[in-house]
Formats: C-alpha cells, structure tokens, sequence
C-alpha cells in the first residue's frame, strides 16, 4: 500500500485493493468481512479492527452510501489508514481499540461508486431497477425503517430523494441492517456524508428531541469545536429536523431507534463553491479534521458504556 | 460517459414559503432534469442546483421573473470533471512509475 496516494480520488478496484493490502499489512488488527451483495453483484466489503475478544462493544462507520459524495470514499480510506497506523503509537486510540471494535464500510454503495466513475459522476442513488418507472436507483439514505415513506423523502423514482418501494428494499441496506442486528452490540454507528459542514444526530422523521438528546448534543459541540481546530473550518450541528431538514427513512434515524445511542451523520466539507466535486487537493485536510471530531466521538462511546 | 458540458450550478436564496413550494415543483419536472445538490427546505437556507445547459434558460427565467435571487457557483460543471479526471490519471501514472 506504499504506493497508494491517498490525496486523489480512486475507483472502487483501488480501494478494494488497498483494502487487501491494509488487511495483509497489519493481519493481527484488521480483517475484511463481507457482509452481502449489491444490487449488481458487488461485494459490501466491511473492514473489521479489532484487538481481539468476543463481540466486543462496537462502533460502526460508513461512508459513501451517496455514491457521488466523493470526498467520503476517500476520507474513510485515510480514516481507516488512521486507525491502522496509529494503534500502538496513540494513546487514545489504542485504548479505544482495547476495548472497542470498529467496522468501517468505505464503499456503501458500490453500483453507484462505479457508476460514477463510468458513466454518471452525479449518481447518487443505487442502481436497482423500480417496476414500472424508466428512472433506476433508490435513495439508500431513505430506505431505513424510521418514518420510512414520510414527506422528506420522495415516492417518485426519478428523483433523488426516492424511498424505495418498501423499507430495507436495497441489498445495500439491508446487509448493514442484518449485520447490525446480528452482531447485537453495537454501541455507536457514524455515517458519514457531503457536503454543507454539518454533524447531525436524531431525528429527521419527527421534531420531538431524542430521549438523548442533551448528551448527543453535548458530544457534537465538542466534536466540531475538535474538527475547526485544525483549519478552522467551521461546521453546525443539531438534530437532523432541527438544523437542515425533515428527512424520512434516514440511517441514524434507523440505528437510534434500534438502540444504538450515539448515532451521528456528518456532512463534510464544503460549503457549496464545488460541492461533490471537491478538489483532490482537499482530501487530506478534510480527512485529517474529521478525524479530531471522530475520535472526540469514538473516546466518548469507550468511556461510556451503556 | 454522461458529458456536463454547460451545466451550471446555481446557489438559490428563497425568501418565503411560496418560493420553496416553487423550487420544489420544479424537480418533478422531468423535461428540466435538473438536481439538487442541496434541496429546497426553508426560506434563509441555500439551495443547490445543477441545472442542464439545455434548461438554463428555462430556469433562469423562471427564477427571475418570480424575483428569487440566485448566483452561478459552477460555470460549466464539465470543466471541474475534465480537471478531477486529469488529477486521477496524474495520480495512476505516478503510481505505476
């Protein structure tokens, strides 16, 4: 993995190729599971890091469940990089990993990821096939069963927003949804978006505040006031309903409805001047901010256990 | 491989509830095709669109003569995708190198 650049934008043979390598290159911490199939036959690659025990506390991580959102393939590629290469040298992290598994899905949408590399660099969606309708894909991040089907998403298959025809339709989904529930003890599930800045927790199907919200809420400050230390770049946070929109069907929604009580989306860099085509020249410093809010997070779930 | 040759991105400010239910209209629209990047929710939140080279005008008119302000983010979206693209193969040539 020497020759890797992780400051360009790859394709999802590179990735899945680097993956191998991590996997090979540090074999007593990571591992790769693989956790279903998309719509067209890819694998759901998920990278497992573990110190060892048995089914330890766990933080779940994905990124690129929107296909076009770019610079989140490449952060969870540095993130997961990170996380190999800092265990045993940071303090921190090496206590969160003695006692925390994490899993990181780099590529949560892998049809589209390729789509947009071959054909459409704009698709956001999967690219299952809707019954009845010319327009392909469902929007991944509308197809959870939290208020699925409500107005912040939409019922028709030409737009981006589409639900799906029933909750956990897209393979995408619902391999994360089974391997979640299978395993039982996740503890934390971070998704991670573009672009607007933004760290976002429940709900985005209803306005009533979590149960947790006040804690959720604490966390988030101090995760952004991490992240714009080393930049400056500033981002807000508040429940989804509250900060951007209602949003019906959504993961975090799902996941904290299921349990899981840190339950957060970012949205990352920028604020509009490129959007999803964010120059490659902003990876690195994206990634490297987002880590300071990610570990803020990932040491308050191994510090508080419930 | 889908070209965005004169595509641009406009960054939208409405000012009220009827210029949101307006922008929101607009996406069903198939003929216009165009894509939010960033929907429209609320007056006072920006809203991103990529807008075809064939609907610009369209849109343009559309936004002016309803008096909703707006500014070009993106001049011609492919241009962005030719230097994204260049970057890559920059990169895959250093690699095998």
């Amino acid at each position: 993995s020497n020759n890797f650049s992780f400051s360009s934008y790859h394709t999802i043979e590179e990735i899945y190729s680097w993956m191998d390598n991590l996997v090979a290159e540090n074999p007593d911490l990571v591992s790769k599971i693989q956790i279903g199939q998309s719509y067209e036959k890819r694998p759901l690659y998920v990278l497992k890091f573990s110190t060892g025990g048995v089914n330890r506390p766990a933080i779940w991580i994905d990124t690129g469940i929107h296909s076009r959102e770019w610079i989140t393939q490449a952060t969870g590629v540095w993130t997961a990089n990170k996380i190999a290469t800092e265990y045993g040298k940071d303090a921190s992290l090496t206590a969160i990993l003695d006692t925390v598994d994490i899993f990181f899905e780099i590529v949560t949408n892998p049809d589209g990821f390729a789509y947009t590399h071959s054909t459409n660099r704009m698709w956001r969606k999967t690219r299952s096939i809707n019954a009845g309708s010319s327009c392909r894909g469902v929007d991944p991040n509308r197809n959870w069963d939290a208020g699925f089907g409500g107005p912040g998403s939409s019922s028709n298959p030409c737009v981006e927003t589409y639900h799906g025809p029933y909750p956990h339709s897209e393979s995408e989904v619902k391999s994360i949804v089974d391997f979640v529930l299978s395993h039982g003890n996740v503890k934390a599930l971070i998704s991670i978006h573009s672009y607007s800045q933004m760290l976002l927790f429940p709900y985005g199907y209803k306005t009533e505040p979590a149960p947790d919200h006040q804690e959720l809420n604490d966390l988030a400050r101090e995760a952004v006031a991490a992240l714009a230390e080393l930049h400056g770049t500033k981002y807000t946070y508040g429940s989804t309903i509250d900060t951007i929109y209602r949003a019906d069907g959504i993961t975090v929604d799902w996941s904290y409805d299921n349990g899981i009580k840190y339950s957060y989306t970012f949205e990352l860099r920028d604020t509009g001047r490129y959007g999803f085509l964010l120059p490659a020249s902003q990876i690195i410093p994206t990634a490297e901010e987002t880590w300071l809010a990610l570990m803020k997070i990932m040491e308050h779930v191994r510090d508080n256990p419930y | 491989q889908k070209l965005f040759v004169g595509d641009q991105v406009l960054r939208i400010r409405a000012s009220n509830e009827e210029q949101i239910a307006l922008l929101r209209e607009l996406e069903e629209l198939e003929d216009l095709q165009i894509d939010y990047w960033l929907r429209p929710i609320q007056p006072g939140l920006p809203v991103d669109v990529r807008v075809p080279f064939h609907s610009l005008q369209a849109v343009k008119v559309l936004l002016e003569s309803n008096t909703i302000p707006y500014t070009i983010t993106i001049d011609d979206v492919q241009e962005l995708l030719d230097e994204e693209k260049e970057a890559m193969m920059v990169s895959r040539k250093f690699e095998r190198s």
